[in-house]
Formats: structure tokens, sequence, C-alpha cells
């Protein structure tokens, strides 16, 4: 799986995901969920790409809520973000996210994540656990 | 601030025994694609083609990495079959979002209709009733024997080729139930051919890894994921973590 959030110099901000989601799962059952509000969601405030179970990602909107904390709560990224993740249940949820003004967040309730960041502030991270 | 980017290739209970030798391929991918983004990034290209970029992939890569990757452990399963190599399915659905799209509701709603002014009716409903990804986007067996290399690609690019000047436009009165299209399976095969979405053949993703976890799994009777417990005799290296208790589901289903 991959999941990929960006913006751009302009301040666009746009989310990619693809299923596949938590390692070790059965063929057939739901990945990430690239459904748009679960797993996937950008608007002018923030882009978040979530991976991990899909029923777990589904049934708390993760994306959606993410962008919702910031929208309605006026938190930053980083809080809305541990606040989304904290409520998973423990295992089931990591995700990336950029907010328009150039903050990056990677967030996981899983043992592990594979992921990477990289701001044009010379910011970069590449990790697993 | 400036541009920035994250990107993350799957979540879960990854063992911190994964030894070197699958651990660092996999570390390698995430430092390419995040290069990949920066560079495109750098050069000024708009977020949108940069998340699609990084979620296809450039080249062939032996580690999971995208649906389209060869092999890509938890894509790419290969089933017993009507084929010696067995029943290929690429869980390939992924969806695109650009947070520009939400304010364009008025011309260009979230999740436009995304079938073309000459899809059957039967299609066009179906277009209706669903969210904006794509799915399945192959079988190997006949009609569409070649899978899209890229599901990605084959939603964005069917997004922006219909405008919404082209798109049919309902009658008035016609009740929107949901915004947003879903392609699946042969409609998303029809739809690559249409707009020139590059395909591959099936044994492009079938890779040696998964004839041999395929293999293992019927050798042993019981489901073979990701990261199985090694059975006693079995020669082939497993990545090793704690056994999946058989009282829990969650990832077996």
């Amino acid at each position: 799986t991959v999941g990929c959030v960006a913006v751009d110099a302009a301040g666009n901000l746009a989310t990619a995901t693809s299923t596949g989601g938590l390692v070790n799962k059965m063929a057939g059952r739901i990945g990430d969920t690239p459904v748009v509000g679960a797993g996937t969601y950008a608007n002018a405030l923030c882009a978040v790409s979530a991976t991990g179970k899909g029923e777990e990602i589904i049934r708390h909107t993760v994306a959606r809520d993410v962008a919702a904390l910031m929208e309605h709560r006026g938190l930053p990224l980083r809080d809305a973000a541990a606040r989304v993740v904290a409520g998973a249940p423990r295992g089931t949820v990591g995700l990336v996210a950029v907010s328009r003004g150039g903050e990056v967040c990677m967030a996981h309730n899983t043992t592990a994540m594979f992921r990477a960041c990289a701001t044009e502030a010379g910011h970069a991270e590449v990790g697993i656990w | 601030m400036g541009w920035a980017l994250a990107l993350h290739g799957g979540a879960g209970d990854v063992p911190r025994t994964l030894p070197p030798e699958l651990r660092e391929p996999r570390l390698a991918t995430l430092r390419r694609c995040l290069d990949l983004g920066t560079a495109a990034l750098r050069d000024g290209r708009a977020a949108l083609d940069v998340v699609e970029l990084v979620v296809r992939p450039p080249s062939p890569s032996p580690t999971p990495r995208s649906p389209a990757s060869p092999g890509g452990a938890a894509r790419v399963h290969v089933r017993p079959g009507p084929t010696p190599t067995g029943l290929l399915t690429v869980c390939g659905d992924v969806a695109c979002r650009c947070g520009s799209w939400r304010t364009a509701r008025t011309s260009t709603p979230a999740g436009a209709p995304c079938s073309p002014p000459t899809a059957p009716s039967r299609w066009r409903r179906a277009s209706w009733r669903a969210p904006p990804c794509a799915a399945a986007p192959s079988r190997a067996s006949p009609p569409s024997p070649t899978p899209s290399r890229s599901p990605g690609s084959s939603w964005r690019g069917r997004r922006t080729s219909t405008s919404p000047s082209t798109a049919p436009r309902p009658s008035p009165g016609t009740r929107y139930a949901v915004r947003g299209c879903a392609l699946v399976n042969r409609d998303v095969m029809r739809a690559c051919s249409s707009i020139g979405v590059e395909t591959k053949d099936p044994s492009h993703f079938i890779t040696e890894h998964n004839i041999e976890r395929l293999r293992q799994a019927k050798e042993a009777n019981r489901v073979q994921i990701d990261y199985t417990q090694p059975l006693k005799g079995q020669q082939t290296p497993q990545e090793t973590p704690a056994p999946i208790p058989t009282d829990d589901n969650s990832q077996t289903g």
C-alpha cells in the first residue's frame, strides 16, 4: 500500500491513498479504504491519508475527522491528528497529513508504519517503528 | 512555510526483528518515493500531480509499495484458479482528492460525474451512487485480461477527461444520492482503455515470491499472509512475528 499527501509552493493541498492497509491481512479484507472521508481527505486546510484497519478507518472517518477538528475546533494539525489516532482502537490506525502552512504530521497507534516526509525548510524523516 | 510532503507504506504489526534484508529494501523504497515527490515539488509541480506521481510506481520494485508494484505483498493475491499460475487479483483501489475541489463545488462538484456521455445508461446510474475511487482494476480472465498498471492514474484520467460541460446533464428533478463515482473491475478496464492508461499483462504482477506463498498456503492448507509464522520443517525464511491467536480474526477475516 502507499498513501501520499502534499502541499505545493502555492499552498494547494492534495492526497492519494491506495488500499493495502494493515500488513498481514487476508486477501479481500478491507485495507486502508481510500474512500474519501474515511482514509482519504483534503480540503483547504489539510490533506490526510490514513492506513491501517479499514473497518476502523471507516467507522472513525479518520481523515475527515482530522480536517473537522482543524476546521471547527481550530486545533493545529499535530493535535488534531494525535486526537483522532488516540481515539481509534490501539493497533489499527496510522496517518500522514500536511497542512496548508506546510506542517507535517505522521501519527500511528500501530507497532509500525512505513513512513517518510520532507519539507522545503529542510526537515526530512524516514522510518518504520 | 513552503512545500511539504508525507507518505506511508502501510501500518501494522511489523516485528522489530525484521531482518535487514527485508527492512533495508523497504526503507530504500520509501526514500526513493520521497526523493521523487520532493523533486517534483521543487520543480513547482502541483500537489495533485505529486501525490499521483508518488502512488504510481516509477519502476518495478520488489517491495510492496503500490498496488501496481509487481508482487506487492499485500495487494497481489494469487489464488488457486483455472490457470497454472492461479487466479490473479490486484486489490488496487485508490482515491485522489484535491483540497481545492471542495471550494470548487459549484463548478466541478467533488466527485463530479465521471461517466462519458456515451456510457450506457446502466453504467451512468452506477456512477452516481458511489464515492470517487477506482477498484479491482483487473481480473485475469476475459473479457478484461490486462490489468491496469495504475488505478490512480486511471481514476484521475477519467475524472479530468470529463468536463462538466460534456458530462450528461440529469433531467431536472433527478436526485443526487451520493456525488461520486466508482469504477470497479471491468468498468475500470473499459475506462483505462478509453483514456489510454498503461496496462500490463497479468504475468507482470506475479512474482516467484507470490507463487512460493501460494505453494506454501496449499501445502499447509491454511491462509498465508504477509508475515505468517513458518511451519515446522518449512525451509523458506519468513518474517517471524508472533502467530495470530486463533480467536482473533481482526486480521484474517
